[in-house]
């Protein structure tokens, strides 16, 4: 462990813990993509299958069960307890357009053609791309609530802070996951016009984030 | 086949 990675974790767990307390807090999930939130659960379940046959450390454990337990909530808060106030109509990215290429290039780049090795594959392409639902419906609707700006920063920050914990742990172990930085790299730059947006409309500006 | 590194990241 390393402080990148830690850092990179908090950063995730906040992210996760703004939005869930966001929907619950203000009972609703306007301007909330659905989608992303069932691609994140998804993510979680297709990584975690070790969950229970592979134990690395409290924390690991720990954390995987939060991640799991919070964005199931997430979905259940958007899908179920809040669905009136689900944008669905905004909410149309075609997520077939992601499940597909990920499942197919989970299949044909991967360490081992195993189920759990190709699963953990799929879960990582698929984390690359889960956000676009999301940033598209942002575009889509023009605007993102403040809180909504802070949720997207942090899980940016999450997979920046992990490129930064690869490069150290490849220069003091020697340890280096290709297919994890090449899409941790493709996720992190999907986040930059974003980034560029919240540093200069959200951080300096009003605290909604309009696009032009 | 690359050797099977420890999954120890989330």
């Amino acid at each position: 462990m390393n402080i990148f990675r830690l850092a990179g974790d908090v950063s995730h767990l906040v992210a996760i813990i703004i939005l869930f307390l966001k929907i619950w807090k203000s009972k609703s999930c306007a301007g909330i993509s659905g989608k992303s939130q069932v691609l994140f659960a998804l993510v979680f379940t297709s990584r975690y299958l070790d969950l229970f046959t592979v134990f690395i450390s409290a924390y690991n454990t720990i954390m995987k069960l939060v991640f799991l337990v919070l964005s199931y909530a997430t979905v259940y808060l958007i899908y179920m307890r809040f669905r009136g106030s689900y944008d669905s109509e905004n909410d149309s990215f075609r997520v077939e357009f992601l499940l597909v290429p990920v499942t197919g290039l989970a299949f044909l780049e991967n360490y081992a053609f195993t189920p759990l090795e190709i699963l953990w594959t799929f879960s990582i392409f698929l984390e690359a791309v889960a956000i676009m639902p999301q940033l598209f419906m942002i575009t889509k609707t023009g605007e993102a609530e403040s809180i909504t700006t802070h949720y997207l920063f942090f899980l940016g920050l999450y997979r920046a802070l992990y490129l930064a914990n690869w490069v150290w742990r490849y220069h003091t172990e020697g340890f280096f996951d290709q297919i994890a930085v090449v899409s941790g790299v493709v996720q992190t730059i999907f986040y930059c016009d974003f980034f560029y947006l919240y540093v200069t409309r959200v951080l300096r500006g009003s605290g909604k984030m309009s696009l032009p | 086949e690359e050797d099977m590194k420890p999954k120890d990241e989330l």
